[in-house]
């Protein structure tokens, strides 16, 4: 898969729990076990969904809790790349503070994470 | 990282993508290349085999020894009758013209489709995912429910049934004679690539009828500078003979193509892009020009030409799609092959839309809500009814006749062993 598909996917997927913890007024926790949930067994779905949750979970959760949008926690974590010509790629109007600040702030969140169980290049 | 870098699943994971870049059915033994399994290039896309082990048992097929003692057509009619000692498949359907639909075609024609509720999360429930495996299997397609080979009944609750739906009610026995040979991202440069996955044997099978419907990615690419990636006429006419050089050596004598233009493709933005896409309909935050233009900065927007904000890039893009149709409609009035006679129809997105808004609806509810590009389930069903009404009516020995037994098919062998 390109980086463009993996930005995609992760900006889609996050949006979906996003929106789940809103819909529900639940936790993000709660909104991706919650989404697991739905899928089916077949192909590895649901075991592939918990698995990723168990990955990225806590990190997703700590940005989103800081209100980030979708498009800024797959940057954060790096499923989302700026290429060397390529401008920074949003779904979501811009954050009121810029881009590069909001950017800044949600990898100092994860830089304080202690729970990092991925190599962030991967 | 990857799966399929697992040792036990190395093997199956390249037949699988195999399977898919050949667009064969993965689950095929007897390697007809028709198959017991729904998904994976399987009955989904092309009738379903009703003996997987034997080579010479498939759909549309010339009947053998008039099917006495198996269905080698797969059509459900076999057996002699009892009370004249007819064979059923002679009585039924001797001199009934059967023929199959074959459509070559893109992923509009495969029914490309993501559900709205996958994504929308106030809709979401265990049920919505239901048909995901069976969706990933096959490449995000639902061509079982298509306008051109679907056979299953539309899900959107309108009338219209695809094309092989209305041949078959036509003359039973032409029962699971329909191949899907279509592929997201099919143009008119790269059909040479999957054409190889037509089955049609010109000694032994019947006559077909074949679409020919490369609508979009002759003109829609996701290249930065669009236009020059796009398909030329002088291309298109090399490709188009190229391909009908290669049906006139397959196809049985007495077959028909059917060549389609290509939409004007301006109603995309038009119909969408102040619209809220199902991503940003909870908050109000994504429209349709936003989700392209995120698409376009990734490289993934499927036709940067009309998916574009950019008004003399979509206009620039229409002028081509038009050169293209001229193309066809000029090869269809001049060029002669052995096999088959050659007709082209226009693909008059206008005229679909008016159909639609004469029942009330509106124009974008006639565009696939996730990917906001391609047409859906009604859309295509509306182009369906298009297509036959004009063939009926222009060209009706291009159907071939009603055949008389429909009802005592019905009655003798019910829903012909079903899809």
């Amino acid at each position: 898969y390109s980086h463009g598909q993996s930005c995609l996917g992760c900006v889609v997927l996050v949006s979906v729990i996003e929106q789940l913890a809103e819909v529900h007024n639940s936790s993000v926790q709660v909104a991706m076990e919650r989404l697991c949930s739905y899928l089916p067994e077949k192909l590895f779905l649901k075991t592939a969904c918990y698995f990723l949750v168990q990955t990225f979970g806590s990190d997703i959760i700590k940005l989103l809790d800081e209100a980030m949008k979708a498009d800024v926690v797959c940057y954060a974590l790096e499923f989302c790349k700026r290429g060397a010509v390529q401008p920074q790629c949003h779904l979501y109007p811009l954050p009121q503070e810029a881009w590069e600040s909001a950017l800044e702030k949600a990898r100092q969140v994860l830089r304080r994470s202690s729970t990092m169980k991925y190599p962030r290049s991967g | 990282r990857n799966i399929c870098s697992l040792p036990f699943l190395t093997k199956i994971c390249q037949k699988i993508e195999l399977s898919i870049k050949k667009a064969v059915p993965f689950k095929d033994i007897d390697s007809d290349k028709h198959s017991v399994f729904p998904t994976l290039r399987g009955y989904h896309w092309r009738g379903r085999d009703c003996n997987d082990s034997d080579k010479t048992v498939y759909p549309g097929r010339r009947p053998d020894n008039w099917d006495i003692h198996q269905d080698s057509n797969c059509n459900g009619i076999w057996g002699i009758d009892p009370k004249d000692g007819i064979p059923y498949e002679k009585k039924f359907c001797e001199g009934s013209q059967p023929r199959g639909i074959i459509l070559l075609g893109d992923s509009a024609g495969a029914h490309f489709h993501i559900p709205p509720e996958w994504l929308t999360a106030s809709q979401m429930s265990v049920n919505s995912f239901l048909n995901l495996p069976s969706a990933l299997t096959d490449e995000l397609n639902w061509p079982q429910l298509s306008g051109v080979t679907g056979f299953l009944d539309s899900t959107s609750g309108i009338e219209e049934k695809s094309i092989y739906h209305r041949l078959r009610k036509r003359n039973h026995c032409n029962h699971r004679d329909y191949q899907s040979i279509s592929k997201n991202g099919a143009s008119s440069r790269n059909l040479k690539n999957f054409i190889e996955s037509l089955s049609r044997n010109q000694a032994s099978d019947h006559p077909a009828i074949v679409l020919y419907a490369m609508i979009g990615n002759d003109v829609c690419n996701s290249k930065a500078d669009t236009v020059p990636e796009m398909t030329t006429p002088e291309q298109m006419y090399a490709n188009v003979m190229q391909t009908l050089t290669h049906l006139n050596s397959h196809l049985p004598n007495g077959s028909h193509v059917i060549l389609y233009g290509l939409p004007d493709g301006t109603f995309l933005w038009d119909s969408l892009h102040n619209r809220y896409h199902p991503l940003g309909q909870l908050n109000k935050d994504v429209t349709y020009a936003q989700f392209f233009s995120f698409l376009r900065c990734l490289q993934l927007n499927p036709c940067n030409g009309w998916m574009s904000s950019n008004k003399t890039l979509r206009t620039l893009t229409s002028e081509r799609a038009e050169q293209l149709s001229n193309t066809l409609k000029k090869i269809a009035t001049t060029e002669t092959f052995a096999n088959f006679d050659l007709f082209y129809v226009d693909f008059a997105f206008h005229e679909i839309i008016e159909d639609w808004q004469k029942r009330g609806g509106q124009p974008w509810q006639l565009i696939e809500p996730v990917d906001g590009f391609h047409p859906n389930e009604v859309a295509s069903l509306l182009q369906a009814n298009r297509v036959w009404e004009k063939i009926q009516l222009q060209w009706p020995h291009v159907l071939g006749k009603e055949n008389p037994f429909n009802s005592q098919i019905e009655e003798v062998f019910g829903d012909q062993g079903g899809h």
